[in-house]
């Protein structure tokens, strides 16, 4: 897929990629970023067609309110 | 609970999917859910239609987005009963809802759950453990880049906004993580999964997390 200007949103991705593969260089087994086939959106287009669940609100879970899961046969 | 886990071992999950360009997440997760608690019980593991939710999830947007609690919602509350993919499939993008009679054969759940597991992932990891794969909503922005790896930065909890199956975890390394299943294809990722650390709530990944029963 790409948007409107492939070619700048190519650019940005890796200055992007540059900088999240930075931060944490040496932490063993961390995420690697790089160019992949969303490479050529930018960050708004790609939430605009992918990232679409809408959140909603959950109860927290209580442990102890429960049968410890584990005991459930 | 063993160090390590994954459903997929058990061969009650399908494999992955590529929604496309319709941001339908939110039902291949829900459909991703039923396939593997019907598998789990024991029924063959079979794909089940995604479209039918995109267009039939009447509290939903198809397409242009949706929630898995109202998928659950609705399917709980209709008794609506899943077709397999083969009678109804996916093609990108919203549709008339395709109705079929009490008598043609499906797929229906019993009920959810939905809770929120923050600074519970432990329990989380029971729940999944004990009732299947979970359904989760996270903040997936910085997915776009992802290759590999165990993702433990630059992954804030802040809105959720994709919707991916939970099938396992791995505590046997030095960074314990969830193994999930993505909707974007083979081509992302690690064979279409991604790898989230366990603990702190990394990507949002432990706020919305629902399971189902059938």
């Amino acid at each position: 897929p790409s948007g409107r200007n492939p070619p700048a949103a190519f650019r940005e991705s890796l200055n992007r990629h540059r900088y999240l593969n930075s931060v944490f260089p040496g932490e063993n087994s961390t995420a690697v970023y790089g160019i992949n086939q969303f490479s050529y959106l930018f960050p708004e287009e790609f939430k605009a067609i992918y990232l679409r669940s809408r959140p909603s609100s959950f109860p927290r879970f209580l442990a102890d309110a429960h049968t410890s899961i584990s005991n459930v046969s | 609970l063993p160090l390590r886990f994954d459903w997929t071992d058990k061969h009650v999950v399908t494999p992955v999917r590529n929604q496309q360009t319709c941001g339908g997440c939110w039902a291949f997760t829900v459909v991703g859910a039923v396939e593997s608690a019907c598998a789990i019980k024991g029924q063959p593991l079979e794909a089940l239609s995604v479209q039918q939710v995109i267009d039939c999830s009447y509290s939903n947007y198809g397409c242009n987005g949706g929630s898995p609690l109202n998928a659950l919602n609705w399917l709980n509350k209709m008794q609506v009963k899943l077709v397999r993919d083969s009678e109804y499939p996916f093609k990108a993008q919203n549709g008339l809802c395709r109705y079929f009679s009490d008598s043609h054969s499906g797929f229906s759940i019993k009920g959810y759950s939905a809770y929120d597991f923050r600074d519970q992932e432990d329990e989380m990891a029971k729940a999944l453990f004990t009732l299947g794969p979970l359904i989760v909503v996270v903040d997936a922005v910085s997915w776009q880049d992802y290759l590999g790896g165990i993702i433990q930065h630059h992954c804030s909890s802040g809105e959720a906004n994709h919707a991916v199956l939970v099938t396992g975890f791995d505590k046997t390394g030095s960074t314990p993580y969830w193994i999930v299943r993505n909707s974007w294809g083979t081509s992302w990722g690690i064979d279409g999964c991604v790898h989230v650390k366990m603990g702190g709530n990394i990507c949002g990944i432990a706020e919305s997390v629902s399971a189902v029963f059938v």
